[in-house]
């Protein structure tokens, strides 16, 4: 199970992503 | 008294629940300027949070009360029969193309447009990488829409909203290298939607259809 | 003849299509190993991508020849209308958690676990990173079982269904660590769940129903 888990596509980075586009359009809105 | 819709200015996200809500014929009011909400402050209130714990937008509120978070949800809400898909097949299979932009086109497509934003430290390696993935994911799209103009069945659906409210960065910030590894189905299918007066509605979609025509005119003039 | 769902043993996403079609009374064939199918080579054969053409798997194909991909639409489509959610309101808010579930859960969950099953480099800051994004989504599900021992309604739903099945590799991996920031509300809903006849039909849950009857017992005695 753990070897086809590995080929899931996961975003990992969504959170990363989440944050700085949070932050970029909190600075966009003043 | 129209339901609130909570957002940021040109927030892809809340288009699809807008666009929804003008097929629908929902009434919606959109909070997105300060002072009917201001993002990073509003979204922060205990109120706020304690209607929408994630803090995140776009949020929904009815004039019932009724609130709702996470984008696909609200536009399913705001949708009618025939944008939901009007048998179990055709709802499951807005429901696919809805799971199939969040998870293949939203990832490489936000890797490959952050940096082109200033949101995002460019990365060349990850760069090459997304535009590698987006090409993957507009060939299946263009493949469906060999035979077909929509994305489930003979008319406009969510499916067709969200997977083209999902391109949209994509169109504005990264158009020109788009086009070289564009297919003339996907424009003719992203043409033929965002020229639907519906589309036009919104200010973002003129210029998309705009830039679309033009893909699409550019797109004539390559196979010619 | 009964439908088709090709997928790989234990993956927790076919899980949700399992579970549906078991409270739904859909008939559902489990290809999952050889001969019927092998994962990494059955789905990049030719006839395989023509009906599934990013190659993954959950993967539906009815006795009527219908295909879907994409987890979340397979459960959907194998579910009731108990479970989709009988309202408007209901089947909307089902979307929010599903949206939740894939959206908020499954990235910080799976960069916690990956490389606890070897299969990704472990990374100290990136796990403390994930662990604190798994304590932030516990603690919105917390608040939200706070009043309420079903995310939608007064019965299971798809959301349900789609939360617990999303968590599975947190609970298999890493419970001990989930148990400190563990929240009794969290463990009493899944114990719910996992102990209902439904979800122990599958050996996966039963090793589940058992931590968490574990962690529950362990949560009454902190708690006491």
């Amino acid at each position: 199970a753990a070897e086809c888990l590995a080929q899931e596509r996961i975003w990992f980075d969504k959170p990363r992503y989440d944050e700085a586009e949070r932050q970029f359009y909190e600075r966009m809105n003043g | 008294m129209a339901a609130t819709l909570y957002t940021y200015p040109e927030n892809w996200r809340a288009f699809k629940a807008q666009i929804a809500a003008q097929y629908s014929g929902a009434r919606l009011k959109i909070a997105s300027t300060s002072p009917a909400f201001t993002f990073g402050q509003s979204n922060r209130s205990p109120v706020f949070l304690s209607n929408f714990p994630l803090g995140k937008v776009p949020a929904y509120q009815g004039d019932d009360g009724f609130c709702l978070f996470e984008s696909n949800a609200i536009a399913h809400y705001l949708s009618n029969d025939a944008l939901r898909g009007s048998t179990p097949q055709a709802s499951a299979q807005v429901l696919q193309w809805v799971s199939f932009a969040d998870s293949e086109i939203i990832p490489p497509a936000s890797a490959w447009v952050f940096p082109t934003l200033g949101i995002m430290q460019f990365n060349k390696q990850a760069t090459e990488q997304a535009k590698e993935e987006v090409k993957r994911v507009l060939a299946v799209l263009n493949q469906h829409l060999n035979t077909r103009t929509f994305l489930v069945g003979e008319r406009v659906s969510l499916a067709d909203v969200t997977v083209v409210c999902s391109l949209l960065w994509l169109y504005k910030q990264v158009k020109k290298s788009l086009f070289y590894f564009f297919y003339p189905n996907r424009a003719r299918f992203a043409g033929c939607h965002v020229n639907l007066k519906q589309f036009l509605a919104f200010n973002n979609f003129s210029i998309l259809s705009e830039s679309i025509s033009v893909l699409l005119f550019k797109i004539v003039i390559s196979l010619a």
